[in-house]
């Protein structure tokens, strides 16, 4: 037995032909996310702060569809979402529908740790980020030009899309989207 | 989104997962990864942090499936990690990392790709994409 990390920036259609310019800061970004881990191990720190280390570093590139660089609702704004557990325990938190909190894990955290609850959102999760005195930003802090271009793309193809979708090209039918433009993959 | 699994030497486990959701999703909407047992779950068994298509990993609730098979079956870590991905969820849907509390890491993905490492205590050590 020995200790292990392992950690994701997101699943999707990625392309073969990902450019050096889209591909190189992401994987140097994994690279320094897996490092920041590694050490944290390596210094004996509980698996819960690690994860919570990690993914906060995570949120804080904008490469990342989490914290800095989250992608857009259908009104242009920011929803962020996040949860943690600890198996030891099973204590867990989570939130949903931030607008403002840097960064949303560490709030999840707190949920678990200062409430009595595992769930909290929309206004009653931000109320509870602003007593508990936590890094809040604007929310044109989360917003990168690139998600307001695949927001404008995703709205010209009427459709909802994960992670690394590819632009659909012109002409291109999306043949699984239905009448509300969702993917229906499932 | 992003997710963070982590064992420790004496087998203790913990997962974290972050997300701004979909690209175009309606306002209001709650996908996977801050519901437990989807997007996010840890026992002691193991670790699972889940990227994809929230409605489809919802519906599949994918992180617990695979801690339950390692509980109920008895199978290992990388059997139910692959188990769950290729065989109950559509293809180009998810994606999960995982560890164990024997130190064993799982990072399968049914999608094109998916961005991810992991490294353990005796030296391995992995990036990649595809």
């Amino acid at each position: 037995m020995g200790w292990a990390i392992a950690l994701h920036g997101g699943a999707g259609d990625i392309p073969l032909s990902l450019t050096l310019g889209s591909r190189q800061p992401r994987e140097e970004a994994l690279h320094h996310c897996l490092q920041i881990g590694v050490e944290a191990l390596k210094a004996k720190k509980p698996p819960l702060d690690v994860v919570e280390l990690v993914v906060r570093e995570l949120e804080n590139i904008p490469q990342f569809n989490a914290g800095k660089g989250s992608v857009l609702t259908n009104k242009g704004t920011v929803e962020m979402e996040a949860s943690i557990m600890d198996g030891r325990t099973k204590n867990c938190g989570a939130v949903s529908g931030l607008k403002t909190v840097v960064n949303a894990v560490s709030l999840a955290r707190l949920v678990m740790e200062k409430t009595p609850h595992v769930y909290l959102a929309f206004h009653g999760a931000e109320e509870f980020a602003k007593e508990q005195g936590v890094e809040t930003a604007d929310s044109s802090h989360f917003i990168t030009a690139e998600n307001v271009e695949r927001l404008k793309q995703a709205k010209e193809a009427h459709r909802v899309q994960i992670d690394y979708t590819q632009p659909l090209q012109n002409g291109t039918k999306e043949e699984t989207s239905n009448t509300n433009g969702e993917v229906q993959l499932g | 989104t992003v997710g963070c699994v982590a064992v420790d030497s004496y087998g203790n486990l913990a997962s974290a997962t972050s997300t701004g959701g979909l690209v175009n999703k309606r306002v209001g909407r709650i996908g996977d990864s801050p519901i437990i047992g989807a997007g996010t779950y840890a026992n002691e068994l193991c670790a699972i942090s889940v990227t994809g298509e929230g409605e489809a990993i919802l519906r599949a609730t994918i992180a617990r499936d695979v801690a339950a098979m390692m509980e109920f079956k008895g199978v290992s870590l990388e059997e139910a990690a692959s188990y769950v991905i290729h065989e109950c969820m559509p293809k180009g849907t998810a994606g999960l990392v995982a560890v164990s509390a024997a130190g064993e890491v799982a990072m399968p993905y049914n999608t094109t790709g998916m961005f991810r490492a992991c490294a353990t205590e005796d030296g391995y050590s992995e990036v990649a994409i595809w």
